[in-house]
């Protein structure tokens, strides 16, 4: 455990929090994209399977289970207690054009050929592309809530901080998750658009808005 | 090898 993964951890917890908080104070899930926090509940899911089968320490077992609870409270508040409030003529991106492609890959490329480790390596490179509808329903509407950019700026910092904690990890400690690197680079990418937002707009002030 | 990887990361 170093500085950046302990941070990275507690900006991800931060994240799913933030948004908990948002949908339960506001009663509404009104731009926030049910198919992203679908595609992250599966996220956990996958990854987290170890969970019945090996045990690393009360740390990594309690976020686990604290990830995989939020995840499922949030896909129910969108999807059935606030469902009136869910906008999903505008959450239309086509989820299966991920999950396909991804699925594809972790048989193809991973670190070895079991269910269980397929299964983690289905779940590291659909994490990095989760966001992409919540993304592209902020570039549909053209808008978003700040607390909304609060929430993405927190899940996309702590994918950035993992990547700090591989350098880490790789100095000190010799170790090396290729297919961790690759798929944290590609969701780290995809949040620079919106990071380079956050910090010219909503930092100063202004509403997320992007030009019609 | 082994059939199973431990993943210490989240």
């Amino acid at each position: 455990m170093n500085i950046f993964r302990l941070t990275g951890d507690l900006s991800h917890l931060a994240a799913i929090i933030i948004l908990l908080l948002k949908i339960w104070k506001s009663r509404s899930c009104a731009g926030i994209s049910g198919k992203s926090q679908i595609l992250f509940a599966i996220v956990f899911t996958a990854r987290y399977l170890d969970l019945l089968t090996s045990f690393i320490s009360v740390y990594n077992t309690s976020m686990k289970v604290i990830y995989i609870g939020c995840a499922y409270a949030t896909v129910y508040l969108i999807y059935a207690k606030f469902r009136a409030t869910y906008d999903g003529n505008h959450d239309s991106f086509r989820v299966e054009f991920l999950v396909v492609p991804v699925g594809g890959l972790a048989v193809l490329i991973n670190h070895t050929f079991s269910p269980l480790e397929i299964l983690w390596t289905f779940s590291i490179y659909l994490e990095s592309v989760a966001i992409l509808p919540q993304l592209f329903m902020i570039s549909k509407t053209g808008e978003a809530e700040t607390i909304t950019t609060h929430y993405l700026f927190c899940l996309g910092m702590y994918r950035t901080l993992y990547l700090f904690n591989w350098v880490w990890r790789f100095y000190f400690e010799g170790f090396f998750d290729m297919i961790a690197i690759v798929a944290g680079l590609v969701q780290t990418v995809l949040y620079c658009d919106f990071f380079y937002l956050y910090v010219t707009k909503v930092l100063k002030g202004k509403k997320l808005s992007l030009p019609a | 090898h082994a059939l199973e990887i431990p993943h210490d990361e989240l």
